[in-house]
């Protein structure tokens, strides 16, 4: 474990109790994609599985339970108890556009050709793209409450971290995982306009708000 | 370098 890895984990940590923060208080999951949330239940679900037949620590093992168990929660608070209040009508990205190229993909590049492996390849692409129809309802919107940019901030940072903790494995272990890596830039790559508006407008106490 | 994946990262 080193310190970049630790505040990735961190920060998505803290995305999730943002987002769980945001919806409890406002009774609201306005301005969330129900798809992308989806999404993230198959990446947790497909990476996570190996919770049963490998133990790498307690905070290992914590993590993943807790990814899995929350992402389920917000798709069942989103579903059922504050279901009034998800507006599918601008939740429009076609998400087989990212299901299929993943599947795809995860059958050529992965590490070893069996379904856990293939599954873990799948999860890796999937979470790179998995925020794009909550970017494409922003892009829709044209703007969104102060936590939910927090949320989608927080989200993206964890992946940024990510890349400096390769890097720094790279020289002290001599491991290097290029499907992580590069699916990683690619994952931080689509939070850069957001990551520009965010740091330009919503902290410097203005309403996020894009340009029409 | 070895390329694998580090099975300790979440």
């Amino acid at each position: 474990m080193n310190l970049f890895r630790l505040l990735g984990d961190l920060s998505h940590l803290a995305s999730i109790l943002v987002l769980l923060h945001k919806i409890q208080t406002s009774r609201s999951c306005r301005g969330i994609s129900f798809k992308t949330q989806a999404l993230y239940v198959a990446v947790f679900v497909a990476r996570y599985l190996d919770l049963f037949w490998r133990y790498i620590s307690l905070y290992n093992s914590a993590m993943k339970v807790f990814f899995i168990g929350s992402s389920c929660y917000i798709l069942y608070l989103m579903k059922y108890r504050y279901r009034p209040t998800n507006d599918p009508s601008i939740d429009t990205f076609r998400i087989e556009y990212l299901l299929v190229p993943c599947a795809i993909l995860s059958l050529i590049f992965n590490y070893n050709f069996m379904p856990t492996e293939i599954l873990w390849s799948f999860s890796i692409f999937l979470e790179s793209v998995a925020i794009l129809p909550q970017l494409f309802m922003l892009q829709r919107t044209g703007e969104a409450e102060a936590i939910t940019t927090h949320y989608l901030a927080a989200l993206g940072i964890y992946r940024a971290l990510y890349i400096p903790n390769w890097i720094y494995r790279y020289f002290t272990e001599g491991v290097i995982d290029p499907i992580a890596v590069t699916a990683g830039i690619v994952q931080t790559g689509l939070y850069l306009d957001f990551f520009y508006v965010y740091f330009t407008k919503v902290l410097q106490g203005q309403k996020f708000e894009l340009p029409a | 370098v070895d390329a694998e994946r580090p099975k300790d990262e979440l």
